[in-house]
């Protein structure tokens, strides 16, 4: 484990309290795509049903346990908690998210490292997770206004894919079995799709003012 | 194996 894999998966570890965090002390979910929610659940249950199968370090076991526990934790303050369900804005949050689960799948039943259950939904959960975030990004376009905490959300996530990059790097310049095509090249796609917030995020930053995204 | 290797991401 290198600096920057630490690094990256402390900020993913750290977005998700963000959010948990905002959710819980302001028993809301404005400014929430609840979609996007739902796919990052479908991720990790997708990707980590080697739980069961493979075990490659306490570490690794304990954070997958985490990713699953609190994704479903935040989807389900979404959808049942009586108080946060009622801030939902479902007509900002229009987003056709099974079509991106479609898509993925589909992409997974012909690009894989093998063909078997396992490795067809380590692969779906690769390409999900590469354009999970867009009904988040489209969500906060469309309301302008963005919240600081949910702000600092998306701000972590993009930090952990950028940091995850630089982790294959290192990766791919010190260990020579080191080839992993799929996750990789998904990862980039999925850094580039935050560059646009970053750009805005780093604006509001430099002039100390509100996060404001064009419409 | 290989595929292994390759998992050991989150």
């Amino acid at each position: 484990m290198n600096i920057f894999r630490l690094a990256g998966d402390m900020t993913h570890l750290l977005s998700i309290l963000v959010l948990l965090l905002k959710i819980y002390a302001t028993k809301s979910c404005s400014g929430v795509s609840r979609k996007t929610q739902e796919l990052y659940a479908i991720v990790f249950l997708a990707r980590y049903l080697d739980l069961f199968t493979d075990f490659i370090s306490v570490y690794n076991t304990f954070m997958k346990i985490v990713f699953i526990a609190s994704s479903l934790a935040i989807v389900w303050c979404i959808r049942v908690h009586p108080m946060v369900k009622r801030s939902y804005d479902k007509d900002l949050d229009t987003f056709r998210h099974y079509l991106l689960v479609a898509a993925s799948f589909l992409l997974a039943l012909f690009l894989h490292e093998k063909f078997t259950f396992l490795e067809i939904f380590w692969a779906f959960s690769i390409y999900l997770e590469a354009v999970a975030i867009l009904p988040q990004l489209v969500l906060l376009q469309r309301s302008g206004n963005v919240d600081n905490l949910t702000g600092q959300y998306v701000f972590f996530l993009g930090a952990y894919r950028g940091l995850y990059i630089l982790n294959w790097i290192y990766r791919y310049l010190t260990e020579p079995r080191f080839t992993r095509w799929i996750a990789c090249v998904s990862g980039v796609v999925q850094t580039a799709l935050y560059a646009d917030f970053f750009y805005y995020y780093f604006i509001s930053w430099k002039n100390n003012s509100k996060l404001k995204l064009p419409a | 194996d290989e595929l292994n290797y390759n998992k050991d991401e989150l």
